[in-house]
């Protein structure tokens, strides 16, 4: 008598929530822009076996941005997921991942992120800042200052912007523009900038401090520029501990990433 | 001779019994959210 199916998997069993954790991980250890990402829900999983413990996974995940730049070595489950009224993104992913023996690896991966419908916010709070084009030119002209004024009070290395996290802008009552941008150190102090600035190059990935800004700037009724950068230090990669490591799965380095 | 059963007739024999208070399972997908929808 045939071998009955295999009873299909679902969306919330621990096995598919190990392929989920193993899929965010490799999605955010192999991306090199804009903000770490967190594992919102399973929307979909297929299990195909291969022959005696090897299967080839398909799962379509909902994932939710954090408030953690993709650079920042802060561990994921410390970073915040942003909250609806600061204007959320989600990504959508299909993610294949095989598993053999238990052990799960990504094979490919293939994400698309999208900010929530404005009118989905001004719905629920219609007095919210919303996000604004990363080449809107108040935006520019905002980080441009905000880099600026950093670069003159600091007494550390000069730093170069990397790219513009996110940013937002208020109209009413205040006009106020809100924004995140990543940041390199350079191979020259701020003081040596003020002299030659072009001989101030990024300093190589292996050895760069890299760090976050935000920065407010009030353009009215009243004129204000807050900034504040973290610099995280020299990027020593953290021992990968699985957050919810389950027994019997095991991550091994990450998979090629065929997509 | 084949004849067809009405469909209500049909689906009234087919019709498991259920148990009293039986509640069905959850849909296996999509998953439960963690955080919120958007």
């Amino acid at each position: 008598v045939p071998a009955a199916p295999p009873t299909p998997l679902g969306c919330d069993d621990p096995e598919s929530e190990a392929a989920a954790e193993a899929a965010v991980n490799y999605i955010n250890g192999h991306s090199h822009h804009g903000y770490k990402f967190a594992f919102n829900r399973i929307e979909d999983i297929r299990v195909v076996p291969q022959g005696p413990s090897k299967d080839i996974i398909f799962l379509e995940l909902d994932l939710l941005e954090t408030t953690c730049h993709i650079l920042s070595p802060t561990p994921l489950a410390n970073c915040t997921v942003r909250s609806f009224t600061e204007h959320a993104v989600e990504g959508d992913c299909d993610v294949k991942l095989q598993r053999v023996d238990g052990t799960l690896s990504v094979l490919a991966s293939k994400c698309h992120s999208h900010a929530d419908s404005s009118e989905d916010i001004i719905k629920v709070c219609p007095e919210c800042p919303l996000l604004a084009s990363l080449n809107n030119t108040e935006v520019l002209e905002a980080v441009s200052a905000a880099l600026n004024d950093y670069n003159s009070k600091t007494t550390d290395s000069y730093l170069r912007l990397l790219e513009i996290g996110r940013a937002k802008i208020q109209y009413h009552p205040a006009h106020v523009v809100v924004i995140e941008f990543a940041v390199g150190a350079t191979n020259c102090s701020a003081e040596d900038a003020k002299a030659d600035v072009k001989a101030c190059q990024l300093l190589p990935k292996h050895q760069s401090n890299f760090g976050f800004c935000t920065a407010v700037m009030v353009k009215s009724p009243s004129q204000d520029l807050k900034v504040d950068c973290q610099l995280y230090g020299h990027q020593v990669p953290a021992p990968y501990i699985p957050l919810l490591s389950r027994p019997g799965v095991t991550y091994p380095y990450p998979g090629q990433d065929t997509s | 001779p084949v004849t067809k059963r009405a469909v209500a007739e049909a689906a009234q024999h087919d019709k498991v019994p259920r148990p009293v208070g039986f509640v069905p399972p959850p849909p296996p997908c999509p998953g439960k959210i963690r955080y919120f929808d958007i």
